[in-house]
């Protein structure tokens, strides 16, 4: 059928290569979006519009772009590793796509996401910038006097007692004995204060009080007694931001702490790119188009993960023949912290097939960490690339923007950004 | 589990609906 929107379906995406390319200089949404609940800014921890950008207006070097890919797989890993402890399966097996193999370690997901907020802790406030985590619950930041160790933020080390909201909260509560099931470490107690202790995929961690204090989102939203945890002893891959904030399905996680405020709903949008701003945004707003929504997996229920059901991809317009056991198998769930997509192999290999066949004009480039599809596209200066849409329970369509289908490392090395796992029940 | 990863939200306004358990997808030009 030749109609406008099968035409729009099987053309392809004209891309600038230049566009793709990381810009060292921060372009902010100009437009804010309309609400009103509270908004906070989000920006991508290592660009421009990010004050804890170590680098200053300088690029990030190949080695810690590599990096950050391998840092993803330890996150991907984790999360396996969490879902099979639940479905009682003996264990994860390692990638076979990436070339060196990353040990598992079972934990909490790593903590070192991409996407930061800021926000305010204590009276008076003090601005925190924190990594934003919708795969775990407990939103901790460093305090001081870090009894044992603080790593290196950017911004002041809060201090409890220089606020007159701050309180400890006792062993005896029913919170500090809902830590376990939140963090998978039982709780401590060191003078009858609850003491909670929470392990990322990475071996990063954190361990301190539980406490509760005023967390300020924005000038007129306030919640009083957030349950946090104020790190004592804190190391890992945090990289200069304070702390976490989690957002994941778990009642010590922001999202039901603020439950009564916001009704258990948020919204986020990320930043297009490094250069660019995006917002979090807690309680319903209008958005500028409807929304389409596809119901929670029931495979994730008693978990911390928002499960979704996928049920197809099409590349280039055409839906591939992939069978639905191919999806229902293992299940997906949707990750703030992730990077990349992570598909079941037989539905990775049918997406790289097709997405080769329609790419094959260009010159191929050597694989880049996990991403085993890429192209140098040197001397060239504008490309087609085929959509890619992912298909969800309830008729719900994504069609992946552009900036969300290629991983342009350099001109030379342009990368389909999607990877298969290890295993079909992964 | 396959993993919807963020890079593959840009540009859609992505909601999580937990009252309700549900996940909606919104384009944006964020």
């Amino acid at each position: 059928k030749d109609t406008a929107d099968t035409r729009h379906r099987y053309r392809p995406h004209i891309v600038k290569i230049s566009s793709l390319l990381a810009s060292n200089v921060c372009n902010p949404i100009t437009e804010a979006p309309h609400h009103k609940k509270a908004t906070l800014k989000v920006v991508h921890k290592h660009g421009p519009c990010s004050h804890l950008n170590q680098l200053g207006d300088q690029k990030m070097s190949a080695s810690d772009e590599i990096k950050l890919l391998e840092q993803d797989q330890l996150r991907v890993n984790s999360i396996h590793s969490q879902l099979s402890k639940r479905s009682g399966d003996p264990g994860f097996r390692g990638p076979k796509s990436t070339k060196s193999a990353i040990p598992v370690r079972s934990g909490q997901t790593i903590g070192s996401g991409n996407y930061i907020v800021t926000v305010g802790l204590g009276t008076p406030k003090k601005q925190l910038s924190l990594v934003l985590d919708t795969g775990s619950a407990l939103s901790w930041t460093q305090c001081e006097p870090c009894v044992r160790y603080c790593y290196a933020q950017k911004e002041p080390i809060f201090k409890p007692l220089e606020s007159t909201s701050y309180a400890n909260v006792s062993c005896a509560s029913e919170l500090c004995n809902a830590l376990e099931s939140t963090t998978g470490v039982s709780p401590g107690c060191i003078t009858s204060t609850c003491e909670y202790g929470v392990q990322y995929g990475d071996n990063s961690y954190s361990v301190g009080y539980l406490s509760k204090e005023r967390l300020t989102l924005t000038s007129s939203d306030v919640i009083e007694n957030f349950y946090f945890g104020c790190g004592q002893n804190n190391r890992g891959l945090f990289r200069g931001a304070a702390g976490l904030l989690g957002l994941s399905r778990d009642r010590l996680s922001l999202i039901f702490q603020s439950g009564k405020k916001y009704g258990r709903y948020f919204s986020y949008c990320l930043p297009s790119s490094r250069s660019s701003t995006g917002f979090l945004s807690f309680g319903y707003r209008r958005p500028r188009k409807a929304f389409k929504f596809t119901p929670l997996s029931s495979l994730t229920k008693d978990t911390q993960f928002y499960g979704l059901d996928m049920t197809g991809i099409s590349v280039g317009g055409k839906t591939l023949p992939i069978t639905a056991s191919v999806f229902s198998k293992a299940g997906t769930v949707i990750d703030s912290g992730t990077v990349i997509t992570r598909l079941p192999p037989k539905a990775y290999d049918a997406v790289r097939k097709a997405f080769r066949q329609l790419m094959s004009d260009y010159k191929a480039a050597q694989s880049y960490s996990i991403l085993d599809t890429c192209y140098d596209f040197t001397g060239v200066e504008s490309v087609f690339v085929p959509k890619i849409s992912f298909f969800f329970s309830g008729g719900v369509e994504v069609e992946v923007d552009v900036s969300g289908i290629i991983y342009a490392v350099s001109q030379s090395q342009v990368c389909l950004a999607l990877a298969g796992n290890g295993d079909d029940s992964d | 589990v396959g993993i919807f990863g963020n890079f593959q939200h840009l540009k859609w306004e992505v909601a999580y609906d937990v009252g309700k358990e549900r996940v909606g997808f919104s384009p944006s030009a964020c």
